[in-house]
């Protein structure tokens, strides 16, 4: 997937880091110090989503091969979301004073693609 | 292109130039924030009026290998510190560590309770839960190994409910933590969506044998007895794996 850096419009990973202490949560989060909460951002034209690494899916797969074929299916259009996401492990209090250690899936944004 | 304005995500939320740079990552933190939360089942943030005592914790997180007390007394957690840990978990799992607390209405010394359940971990299946107990060797001309019966009472959920009982021969050379399943005890806190485990703590030969169960009121913040319970999300045996 393409990194963000301003120089194209396309879909992208764009990153934002959230330090925990900036936003006041770093009483409660005992680790890890901040959140990757990055995101994804920009169009997908048609010529985008044909592009191998970026096709999500199987069923993108197939749309693409219609689209070169010039039998578009419709006004169907990809969008950029997350192709690849990884887990969070967290370290932090609950309301009970309780130390809970969660391994949360899916929590952060590795990867962009059109779909 | 009627479409595209429909699909949120289709080419990115087309940004307003004019909107100023800091309003917009206000929103987007405070959906950063949301998402957080709800990933971790709360509405809002724990309130932390006074927090645990350090020695507890660090005990605690050091006895579990998961975290070490650095020289500027922060605490560092290796694999969580900072870097997400990339592992692919399909199911979430969760680790709870819970601090014994006293209730001021029971003056038994050896009666105590431990709050586990809270608002982010209810549909949590248990899979092990187990009491750490910390044993003192006092002077004594004894030699060799002391050997003490140590019993561990949980009451059952509900007002006045039944007690059950798990025993263990301890024999101690040192002073030092002792472990005690409970599995069984909380899983039915949990099922019955109760939050707190009354427990009762007798020692027999541990006078005669010169040893000391560290419980409460002691004094004795790094050697406070604390529950772990290991779960995992409940429904996570129904949910699809990934192909």
């Amino acid at each position: 997937g393409l990194e963000c850096d301003g120089s194209s419009s396309l879909c992208c990973r764009q990153q934002f880091y959230i330090d925990f202490r900036l936003i006041g949560w770093n009483d409660w989060i005992i680790a890890p110090s901040g959140y990757f909460g990055n995101y994804c951002e920009g169009s997908c034209p048609a010529y985008m989503a044909g592009v191998p690494g970026s096709a999500s899916s199987f069923h993108t797969a197939v749309v693409n091969q219609y689209r070169m074929r010039g039998m578009s299916p419709g006004s169907m259009n990809s969008c950029c979301i997350p192709t690849k996401l990884s887990t969070m492990s967290m370290l932090y209090f609950d309301d009970e004073y309780n130390i809970v250690k969660r391994d949360v899936p899916n929590m952060i944004v590795d990867e962009c693609g059109c779909a | 292109d009627a479409s595209r304005d429909t699909c949120a995500s289709c080419g990115g939320a087309q940004r307003d130039p004019e909107e100023p740079e800091s309003r917009l990552s206000g929103d987007f933190l405070e959906a950063v924030k949301r998402h957080i939360l709800s990933r971790l089942q709360m509405r809002e943030r724990p309130n932390i009026t006074h927090p645990l005592p350090k020695a507890a914790m660090v005990t605690a997180l050091r006895k579990l290998h998961a975290g070490k007390l650095l020289e500027d007394g922060r605490l560092e957690i290796p694999e969580l510190d900072g870097h997400p840990t990339g592992n692919q978990v399909l199911e979430e799992n969760s680790e709870i560590i819970s601090f014994a607390e006293k209730d001021d209405l029971v003056t038994s010394k050896s009666s105590l309770f431990f709050l586990i359940s809270s608002e982010g971990n209810q549909n949590l299946e248990v899979v092990q839960a187990t009491l750490w107990l910390y044993f003192k060797l006092l002077p004594s001309e004894l030699r060799g190994r002391r050997k003490v019966t140590v019993k561990v009472y949980y009451q059952e959920p509900g007002l006045g409910s039944r007690w059950n009982l798990v025993e263990r021969r301890v024999e101690l050379k040192r002073s030092g933590w002792h472990t005690f399943g409970l599995t069984d005890a909380v899983r039915l806190v949990f099922q019955k969506g109760d939050r707190r485990q009354n427990l009762d703590v007798r020692c027999e030969g541990c006078e005669a044998e010169g040893v000391l169960p560290v419980l409460l009121g002691l004094g004795d913040e790094s050697h406070r007895p604390f529950l772990v319970v290991q779960a995992r999300q409940a429904d996570a045996k129904h949910r699809i794996r990934k192909r």
